[in-house]
């Protein structure tokens, strides 16, 4: 899946199988992602679970668990709040948005997240006060959300750009191994006139939905990158009890340098 | 002004871990805390005239007095509750007033991750 760090950092990474996103004394977040496409390094994330670990005199433990199955709008107990004060609880998020969301407000810690599922697949938001991660890089072990992806998990984005010159042609060779046949035959232009009708500017989250079109041809991946942009808007990096400053639009340098030969 | 003095003794006396007990509320003793809160604001009116974080506190605190329907007669002693009486206040599981509590508001920051796509 396409990572944006809590250092405002851009990655697409494998990171197959079962990653922690978040794991700090509040809370742990997991991820479990699968392949998109047979053989492929492109994986999408079919499994979240959230762990809320007990606060005194605000709530006991809670986990929330989402699958591309299922997105319970109750944690796992079956309950919708922790603890008497009402301070976490977990609600159905409605608006035109994209994919069925469920929004967890955890504000004794002072934190949100938007959990949607989009198509086959899921997407994770999380808005957390800075105060509450310990961003040193010693600190915390292995947290996607913190530190990024390990090396050998980033995906070359650049290295894709030549094989996306031609339409994905089936069961070629690529970078990402043999693909299974994609739902559809992307070009580069049909990406891009395909992602503009849903992102009209050309930041991270275009080159996203380009590069997924691209690597499964599933049209759903364009609302996914959708998605994230609003949940971005809905949780911006903020200082505390201010107006959201409008969220500029996102250009991270080397991103949008390797995601731009993407799209390309 | 000593504002800051007036909001850490008002947090620090109504957390779980000034050995309160850590679930009903008894708001008797809430209002007793805040009553002590809004003497001790009163008294550095005059050194804290002009000061954000003072301003904010009087603001919060008339806000606090008829949230909590506690009367401003009453008593302030500001010793440490029975520990018969559990006050946890609401207060403490809204981590943004406990942040504006603080006074320390101006420096948080929130951060935001996200993982979609493919």
């Amino acid at each position: 899946p396409h990572l944006r760090t809590f250092r405002n950092e851009f990655q697409t990474c494998k990171v197959e199988g079962a990653w922690p996103l978040i794991d700090n004394r509040f809370l742990s977040v997991q991820v479990t992602n699968v392949p998109v496409v047979l053989g492929s390094s492109a994986t999408a994330t079919s499994k979240i679970t959230v762990i809320f670990k007990s606060f005194q005199g605000c709530t006991d433990q809670k986990v929330y668990q989402a699958t591309t199955e299922d997105l319970p709008l109750a944690f796992q107990d079956g309950t919708r709040s922790g603890g008497e004060s009402g301070s976490l609880t977990v609600v159905e998020r409605g608006g035109s948005g994209v994919g069925r969301q469920v929004k967890i407000q955890a504000r004794y810690i002072g934190t949100s997240i938007i959990v949607r599922r989009v198509g086959s697949y899921l997407t994770f938001a999380i808005r957390m006060p800075e105060d509450t991660l310990d961003f040193s890089e010693d600190n915390g072990g292995l947290q996607l959300c913190l530190h990024g992806c390990p090396r050998n998990e980033l995906i070359k984005e650049h290295t894709l750009s030549r094989q996306s010159q031609q339409p994905r042609l089936q069961g070629t060779n690529t970078e990402l191994g043999p693909l299974r046949p994609p739902h559809q035959v992307y070009t580069v232009e049909r990406a891009t006139a395909r992602c503009r009708e849903t992102l009209q500017v050309e930041d991270v989250y275009f080159q996203s939905c380009v590069f997924d079109l691209l690597t499964t041809g599933d049209p759903e991946f364009s609302l996914a990158a959708y998605g994230a942009l609003e949940d971005l808007k809905a949780l911006p990096p903020s200082k505390l009890k201010q107006n959201p400053p409008r969220t500029p639009r996102l250009y991270d340098r080397a991103t949008s340098h390797t995601a731009a030969a993407a799209a390309n | 002004c000593r504002i800051q003095r007036c909001n850490a003794d008002y947090v620090a006396s109504t957390s779980p871990s000034s050995g309160l007990q850590d679930d009903v509320a008894l708001d008797v003793d809430y209002c007793i805390a805040l009553r002590a809160y809004a003497l001790c604001t009163r008294r550095q009116a005059r050194s804290c005239r002009g000061d954000l974080v003072y301003h904010s506190a009087v603001f919060r605190i008339k806000e606090l007095f008829s949230q909590h329907n506690c009367s401003s007669d009453g008593p302030t002693s500001s010793a440490k509750v029975p520990s018969t009486s559990r006050p946890v206040v609401p207060e403490l599981c809204d981590y943004e007033n406990r942040v504006l509590m603080s006074g320390s508001a101006g420096q948080k920051k929130y951060a935001h991750c996200g993982l979609f796509g493919d």
